[in-house]
């Protein structure tokens, strides 16, 4: 058989840094999850959470689905134009899990129509 | 629309004039250079379209304005690209010009051709970074082009009305572009 072409190989790579997150959908406000933490992180990463701890210069969380994620939640489907219930569903699940562009959602100055809210700012 | 903190743009005189360069190190070994090159072409003739900003190529990597290349993992910009999907790419906003691609991605020019499930259409990725480089944010849009996510296999180039406002905004409309087209345009594609 011949060699596989990079494109034949490409599609048996899938990237599973996201996909992982799929076990959280429908997890309920309370609830303790291993690995919510980096769903946490996620939401960290692009502008909806900030740590509340640091452990040297690392940033870490809890894997509890909180009031302060819930509200992160909110944030994230206001701005990625989702409906706005507060709970990891499907849409919601898609969108997170969907590729993207790496820059962050917080680093805003808002339309004139006040999109959002400012949280802080980045490096970029 | 939403812009960067500080709502930086390109601030010199008007007209204003872009290069780009590709970096001759950080490339792709599956598509040709003409091929890439021709995305971006297409991807920055889309902005040119609706702003008074024009943007050349030029094979000085060291001087141009954007300086576009296709990266793996960590590479030195505090953020590490995460191999196949995940994040796609990333650029800075004005006027650093910086604007990387994730070179784990199956990038495609053609995607009648390219038969990988988790291809990339590059001149999507393109046409949203630039928007990131000329100063626009993301959009809570679903339609806009600065929508933050991009489904593999997915082809979106055209500039939405949210995009066009948001960029002209910062540098006034091109005179021989009407916003009322687009309308016309957006109109018909949403019935």
């Amino acid at each position: 058989r011949p060699a596989p072409t990079p494109s034949e190989m490409a599609t048996e790579t899938l990237n599973a840094t996201w996909h992982n997150f799929s076990k959280f959908l429908d997890a309920p406000r309370g609830s303790q999850l291993l690995g919510m933490s980096d769903l946490k992180l996620y939401f960290h990463r692009f502008g909806y959470l900030l740590p509340k701890r640091k452990i040297n210069t690392t940033v870490t969380f809890s894997d509890e689905f909180d009031e302060e994620f819930e509200s992160a939640v909110v944030e994230y489907q206001k701005r990625l134009g989702l409906e706005t219930t507060g709970k990891l569903d499907k849409d919601t699940m898609e969108t997170i899990m969907a590729p993207r562009c790496g820059m962050s959602d917080a680093a805003v100055h808002p339309s004139p129509a006040g999109l959002t809210k400012q949280l802080h700012t980045t490096q970029h | 629309f939403s812009y960067f903190y500080g709502k930086p743009r390109w601030t010199r005189p008007s007209p204003i004039n872009l290069s780009y360069a590709f970096s001759p190190d950080h490339t792709l070994d599956y598509l040709t250079s003409k091929q890439v090159k021709a995305a971006f072409a297409a991807a920055f003739a889309r902005w040119a379209a609706v702003i008074p900003v024009s943007f050349h190529p030029t094979e000085d990597y060291r001087s141009a304005d954007v300086t576009i290349g296709f990266f793996k993992g960590d590479h030195g910009d505090g953020e590490p690209f995460d191999g196949v999907l995940g994040v796609l790419g990333h650029a800075f906003s004005p006027e650093n010009g910086r604007f990387h691609l994730d070179a784990s991605e199956r990038w495609a020019v053609d995607l009648s051709e390219e038969k990988s499930k988790v291809a990339v259409d590059l001149e999507s990725v393109a046409t949203h970074e630039i928007g990131h480089v000329l100063g626009l944010a993301h959009s809570s849009v679903k339609e806009a082009i600065m929508y933050p996510s991009l489904k593999p296999r997915t082809k979106k180039v055209d500039l939405r009305i949210d995009d066009v406002e948001g960029v002209q905004a910062l540098y006034g409309s091109n005179p021989n572009f009407k916003l009322s087209s687009l309308y016309e345009s957006d109109m018909y594609s949403n019935g």
